[in-house]
């Protein structure tokens, strides 16, 4: 594992627990989009279906179980624990506009036309657009809190990481997935908007607030 | 082989 991959995991993990322990503390999902959340939690079961068939390591399975208890705790705060605090009206993406097209595109372009194949091709195509239902949300409200652009600062650095990790991979091992490599260049071309506006305002200090 | 590769990654 090169150093880019690890702190890659690393950076996605760290997103999932800041967003984890904000809900959790503030007892609240004040401007979470609990329909990102739901399809992080699809994410992570339709890509990890593997668990069962086969064993890689005891870091890969760890993960991979972490990952998806979180996702899965995460919708169960948002939609249960503290349902009163969620912002419904303005979760208001239409998920099917992402999930049948993404599902189409899976059945289409994949590597072997078999179900674990496709619903793994499904996971990728569908995490590279997973947090739109959150940008969103933002882009309605005009705001969000610093505590949730530090976890999507986290969920942009993962997935730019991932992408030099490839680049290495390419180079030392002559190993490259194309349909990750698309997916993975869209994902992160969705978040430099945001880095952007993390860069010129959050880290400056200030709140950041889209302009009316 | 490449499956192994690509199966690692999370």
């Amino acid at each position: 594992m090169n150093i880019f991959r690890l702190f890659g995991d690393l950076s996605h993990l760290a997103a999932i627990i800041i967003l984890l322990l904000k809900i959790w503390k503030s007892r609240s999902c004040a401007g979470i989009s609990g329909k990102s959340q739901i399809l992080f939690a699809i994410v992570f079961t339709t890509r990890y279906l593997d668990l069962l068939t086969s064993f890689i390591s005891l870091y890969n399975t760890s993960m991979k179980m972490i990952y998806i208890g979180c996702s899965y705790a995460t919708v169960y705060l948002i939609y249960a624990k503290f349902r009163a605090t969620y912002d419904g009206n303005h979760d208001s993406f239409r998920v099917e506009f992402l999930i049948v097209p993404v599902g189409g595109l899976a059945v289409l372009i994949n590597h072997d036309f078999s179900l674990l194949e496709i619903l793994w091709t499904f996971s990728i195509y569908l995490e590279s657009v997973a947090i739109l239902p959150q940008l969103f949300m933002i882009s309605k409200t005009g705001e969000a809190e610093t505590i949730t652009t530090h976890y999507l600062f986290c969920q942009g650095l993962y997935r730019a990481l991932y992408l030099i990790n490839w680049i290495w991979r390419f180079y030392f091992e002559g190993f490259f997935d194309m349909i990750a490599i698309v997916a993975g260049v869209v994902q992160t071309i969705l978040y430099c908007d945001f880095f952007y506006l993390y860069v010129t305002k959050v880290l400056k200090g200030k709140k950041l607030s889209l302009p009316a | 082989d490449d499956d192994d590769f690509r199966k690692d990654e999370l």
